[in-house]
């Protein structure tokens, strides 16, 4: 464990945690793709199916778990409880389209033709995708609610953290594992018009505003 | 090993 894969992941919590009470606090889940979520949910089961066969630490079994729960947290609250507020109509990106070339390409590309290591791999395809949807819905309705923008850059931050991690593993400890070092390269660059508006906007006090 | 290693990262 090292300082940035730390901040990494307590990014990716402190994403989690905002999303959760954004929603819980104003009662309402507008703005945010319930897609992307759904996608996270997937993403985060077909990862950690080695909580059922491999123990590395409690901290790393305790953070799997949370990620699972919180992401089917999210889901139910948008699909069931706050399922009024669901921004369904703008909400139109096809999953297929991320779903399908994600399966394909974990079956192609992997390290091992195993059940576990496919859907490990099909895992870091579909999250390096997993936000377009997202992203997708943020850029039509032209904005999105500051609360949601700070979701979406700590959310940016966890990856383009990681990728630091892999930089310093590369170095200190000589061990490099390409295909998340790939896709988590891909999925920090599908943040980078995003970062840009949160940096010159949202930091300034304005709410993120695409330009018309 | 590398397996283990992989599967540390979340």
């Amino acid at each position: 464990m090292n300082i940035f894969r730390l901040l990494g992941d307590l990014s990716h919590l402190l994403a989690i945690i905002i999303l959760l009470l954004k929603i819980w606090k104003t009662r309402s889940c507008a703005g945010i793709s319930g897609k992307s979520q759904i996608l996270f949910a997937i993403v985060y089961t077909t990862r950690y199916l080695d909580l059922l066969t491999t123990y590395i630490s409690a901290y790393n079994t305790f953070m799997k778990i949370i990620f699972i729960a919180t992401s089917y947290t999210t889901v139910f609250l948008m699909y069931v409880k706050f399922k009024a507020t669901y921004d369904h109509n703008h909400d139109t990106f096809r999953i297929e389209f991320l779903i399908l070339p994600t399966s394909l390409l974990a079956l192609l590309i992997n390290h091992e033709f195993t059940i576990i290591e496919i859907l490990w791999t099909f895992s870091i395809y579909l999250e390096s995708v997993a936000i377009l949807p997202q992203l997708f819905l943020v850029s039509k309705t032209g904005e999105a609610e500051s609360i949601t923008s700070h979701y979406l850059f700590a959310l940016g931050c966890y990856r383009g953290l990681y990728l630091l991690n892999w930089v310093y593993r590369y170095y200190a400890e000589n061990y490099y594992e390409l295909i998340a070092i790939v896709a988590g390269l891909v999925q920090t660059i599908l943040y980078c018009d995003f970062f840009y508006l949160y940096i010159t906007k949202v930091l300034k006090g304005k709410k993120l505003q695409l330009p018309a | 090993d590398q397996d283990e290693e992989k599967h540390d990262e979340l």
